[in-house]
């Protein structure tokens, strides 16, 4: 069929850096702006997508599905969900 | 609602609009930072003043991907449109707005009043909130800007840091103001019956009225139903005494004024193809159970008996509905007729002569 070949292996890598980088924006624990210095953030990114899905009011499942990577697409405010 | 505290010490804070937009005239980015700060003295204590030279209290930006000293970087079009500062020295306090963003003055784009307006509820100290019809919950959601923009989540938010404001609660409203329906270009989103009554909705209200006896009640769409979000699009009553409503792509089914498990769910599942956006407009004709959707200038048929979209369609609405030949904001059906809403006029229309019959105001319903 002249069907676009499908390239799964590419989305799922584009949508783990989604991911990623949603999570690393909006659910780790953010630096005083105003202080040099790191507060590091251990939670997994299960832990940190389940608090994301918590928020939204999505299904808690800890994985990226359908739902949570259209939520995680929407244009959005820069500042964290989580403690500033 | 969040917030971070201490907020502010004291009422009276500066701002100053450091740079501009080239979207918009510098008048209109004035106006709508002006009128996002309006919005939080409103309900608070707190008093703005505008500075042009100097440190404010409150620095407005629009920067691009590294923008200054500030240790976050936007990322070009959509995804992140702008971040703020709790209170603070240094950066605390300051606004930025990403460039690459198309800023405006209205729905298009991303309107700069509204994203103001959440920005600075972050400059005076309130954090996200996860109430989807609170302007400080993360997500861009374009509302009438005829609505106040706060929800009462974002008013006990702000009011749990700065207290109400000082003046009598009849000079300045602590609650959120609603369209006057008797105002003369009244418009509104979607219209449905349910059962013996007609409900119209805007923004974030809804007015219930039973045309029998002209009794109107009007409600935040979020008192009946929490989940559904504010600026519905269309809705319309089936054949099975539910109301389906939409926003964008979405639907939702309400069944005895529960929405059912499950929604909202995608409208390509009704048989819209994926070019399809969102629906103006839709009413199901009870006399013959198909349902028609509204979309620009042409129509779909779905038919709810086998629940399915109709071959043939869409087809250009003003050939089966002569007269109908505006864009529909609303429709409805009433006593076997039709009647389709646009802008602050109505028309009348009876879908077995396919005949308008008259012309009225839009808030002929409301008596006024």
């Amino acid at each position: 069929s002249d069907a676009l070949p499908v390239h799964p292996e590419k989305d799922n890598k584009e949508d783990a850096k989604l991911v990623q980088d949603y999570l690393s924006k909006f659910y780790a624990v953010e630096p005083d702006p105003n202080q040099l210095g790191w507060k590091i953030n251990d939670e997994s990114t299960a832990e940190k997508l389940q608090k994301m899905q918590q928020f939204f009011g999505l299904k808690v499942t800890g994985k990226p599905d359908t739902e949570t990577l259209e939520m995680m697409k929407k244009p959005r405010c820069g500042v964290p969900d989580v403690g500033l | 609602y969040g917030f971070t505290l201490p907020g502010w010490k004291k009422t009276k804070l500066t701002y100053r609009i450091v740079n501009y937009t080239p979207d918009m005239s510098k008048e209109d980015v004035d106006k709508a930072i002006q009128q996002a700060f309006k919005v939080w003295s409103t309900v608070t204590p707190l008093i703005f003043i505008r500075i042009h030279e100097g440190v404010a209290d409150i620095m407005i930006a629009f920067g691009t991907k590294a923008h200054g000293h500030c240790p976050r970087y936007f990322d070009g079009p959509l995804g992140i449109l702008a971040h703020a500062f709790p209170p603070g020295n240094g950066f605390g306090g300051d606004v930025h707005f990403d460039e690459d963003e198309d800023w405006t003055t209205g729905s298009a784009g991303f309107n700069l009043f509204l994203v103001a307006a959440h920005e600075i509820g972050h400059a005076l100290g309130l954090s996200h909130s996860n109430d989807q019809r609170a302007l400080m919950f993360p997500n861009y959601a374009y509302v009438s800007l005829s609505e106040f923009p706060l929800s009462p989540d974002d008013i006990s938010g702000i009011q749990s840091i700065y207290g109400s404001p000082p003046n009598a609660p009849d000079k300045r409203p602590a609650t959120p103001t609603s369209p006057k329906t008797c105002g003369s270009q009244m418009t509104f989103n979607a219209i449905t019956t349910l059962r013996r009554e007609v409900i119209f909705l805007k923004g974030r209200h809804l007015w219930r009225l039973y045309p029998d006896n002209s009794e109107v009640e009007q409600e935040l769409i979020s008192t009946f139903w929490p989940t559904l979000p504010p600026g519905i699009e269309a809705a319309y009553e089936n054949m099975k005494d539910q109301i389906l409503f939409f926003k964008g792509n979405k639907f939702w089914v309400i069944s005895g004024y529960q929405v059912l498990l499950g929604y909202p769910k995608n409208i390509y599942t009704l048989g819209f193809p994926k070019g399809v956006k969102n629906i103006d407009a839709a009413v199901c004709n009870k006399n013959t159970g198909k349902t028609a959707f509204f979309i620009g200038d042409k129509y779909w048929r779905y038919d709810e008996n086998s629940q399915s979209m109709e071959k043939g369609y869409p087809r250009q609405t003003v050939n089966d509905f002569p007269g109908i030949s505006q864009k529909i904001d609303a429709v409805f059906q009433q006593k076997g007729l039709f009647y389709f809403f646009h802008g602050s006029k109505q028309w009348e229309f009876d879908p077995i002569t396919k005949k308008v019959i008259r012309e009225i105001k839009s808030n002929s319903w409301f008596n006024c």
